[in-house]
């Protein structure tokens, strides 16, 4: 089977879409088969940005690296344990398909629990969890007491992906790797960053997930949405001039990378 | 009936939660009765924000302004249609309940689309509709041509909120008023923030919301999480001092609630 990499987060907007976009691109420059999943079945943003993608390759003339794509849909059972079953069975038939042709499937996944984000869960070889640089978000991934600032235990979504872990454990395969990655971070030193600095060290020590070097609040992560770009596609000397902030945040994007520590992957 | 201000938009992450804490302060602080709802119902960030607020004031021994809240829970039925009618009653019998005592509802939804949050978009007095500044939160609110820049039509969201309007209509209610509200905006000027900026005004015109003057990026959006503060809550002399971003913040909260020309609300 490939190796599944789910993009995941119940909190909404914590970057699950940008990380699969730019974790796709890097796998793919570097002579990586990689095949694509957007189980936010609404949003379609992952999606969206490849479908950007692929309309600049038609109109230059010049195909870019896609990835091999399967839309699931959601199924229309009116009882919603049939429904949950036809929504697993579909990602599994997907993964299994795409793990013919691909090494790695990206997954990404909706800013909520759905049947089909907990399955993918379930599928996680590795997990990555973006998460802004707000104590908003980490909310949901641990408890903290106000008085004191320590981190009282786990929160809902720790709790799911604990459940997902488990499940994992009792179908026999081996465990999936928990990345969490803090994303947007200020350029400016702050308290706060310094505070959720620290609940993610502890919680990361009592729930055991590894901490990846994080991505910088920077434009560059968002701005070629439109043309389905990202900052590893820019060339020197091509149409957008490369700037400090750009290499900057590729060598982001590359020690995002290394610390997956991904089978065959040299970052 | 109270005044219903619902925080709605199904990307995630945009700032309807941070938006719906500062509404809240800022018409408790003008002496208005307000009451609360959290749609969100599994991540409920708007209610604990709330729960850290109501916390501190037992912890300082000195009660803080709070809203009166009604939780409404899912429902356990298993057919979906049956789970969308309960929901929608007890929607419909919390605003109720709500406007015996109070002269406005704050409603947080999730950044998802649910039974709730459609019913609450019915509901809705005001909308007001946070968005990252990024053509990634905009591409669920418009479809923009990529070789063109231009706005080609509404997208999945704008969708859902006409046939909100639809149905507030059909039922003879005064339409809703849409309020678009940019946040985290980057301090620095750039061509993204232009191209938004215009994308924005561009869709506005076609589609009939309002845009409001929107929030920066600022840490103090986000720092005061933990014991329930807003930067409205912060006085001369208390124990944060207040910098230049604070006041500029607090312009931006006034600013807000300004455009919103909400009945009885001297801004
Ligand atoms: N490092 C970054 N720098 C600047 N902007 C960013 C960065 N990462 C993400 N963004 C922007 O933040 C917003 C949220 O990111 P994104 O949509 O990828 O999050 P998500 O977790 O997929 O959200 P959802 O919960 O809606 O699926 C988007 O507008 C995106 O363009
Ligand atoms: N103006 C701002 N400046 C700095 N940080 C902000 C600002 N507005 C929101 N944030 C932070 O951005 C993140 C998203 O905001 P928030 O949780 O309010 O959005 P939301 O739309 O309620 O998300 P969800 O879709 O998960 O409900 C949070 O970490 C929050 O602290
Ligand atoms: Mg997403
Ligand atoms: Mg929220």
């Amino acid at each position: 089977q490939a190796h599944v990499i789910v993009l995941g987060n119940e909190k909404g907007g914590a970057g699950k879409s940008t990380a699969a976009m730019h974790l796709f691109v890097a796998l793919a420059r570097a002579g990586h088969r990689v095949g694509a999943l957007d189980l936010d079945l609404r949003q379609q943003s992952f999606f969206r940005y490849l479908q950007n993608r692929e309309a600049l390759g038609q109109r230059v003339g010049k195909p870019l690296l896609m990835p091999e794509r399967i839309t699931i849909s959601a199924s229309r059972a009116a009882l919603r344990e049939q429904a949950a079953e036809e929504e697993r069975a579909a990602l599994a038939g997907a993964i299994a398909q795409l793990s013919e042709t691909c090494g790695f499937v990206v997954v990404d996944t909706p800013g909520a629990v759905t049947t089909l984000s907990e399955a993918a869960h379930v599928a996680a070889d590795t997990l990555i969890t973006p998460i802004n640089d707000s104590l908003v978000d980490f909310d949901l991934l641990g408890r903290v007491d106000p008085a004191t600032g320590k981190v009282t235990g786990p929160s809902i979504y720790a709790e799911m992906v604990w459940s997902a872990r488990q499940r994992r454990a009792a179908s026999g395969r081996l465990p999936m790797d928990w990345v969490v990655l803090r994303n947007r971070i200020s350029m400016l030193e702050s308290r706060n960053k310094r505070k959720v600095g620290k609940v993610i060290e502890e919680l990361s020590r009592r729930i055991g997930f590894r901490i990846a070097p994080g991505f910088s609040e920077r434009v560059i992560f968002r701005e070629l949405f439109l043309n389905g770009l990202t900052l590893l596609d820019l060339k020197q000397g091509g149409a957008i001039s490369i700037t400090m902030s750009h290499v900057a945040a590729r060598q982001e994007v590359r020690d995002m990378v290394k610390a997956l520590n991904l089978p065959g992957v040299d970052a």
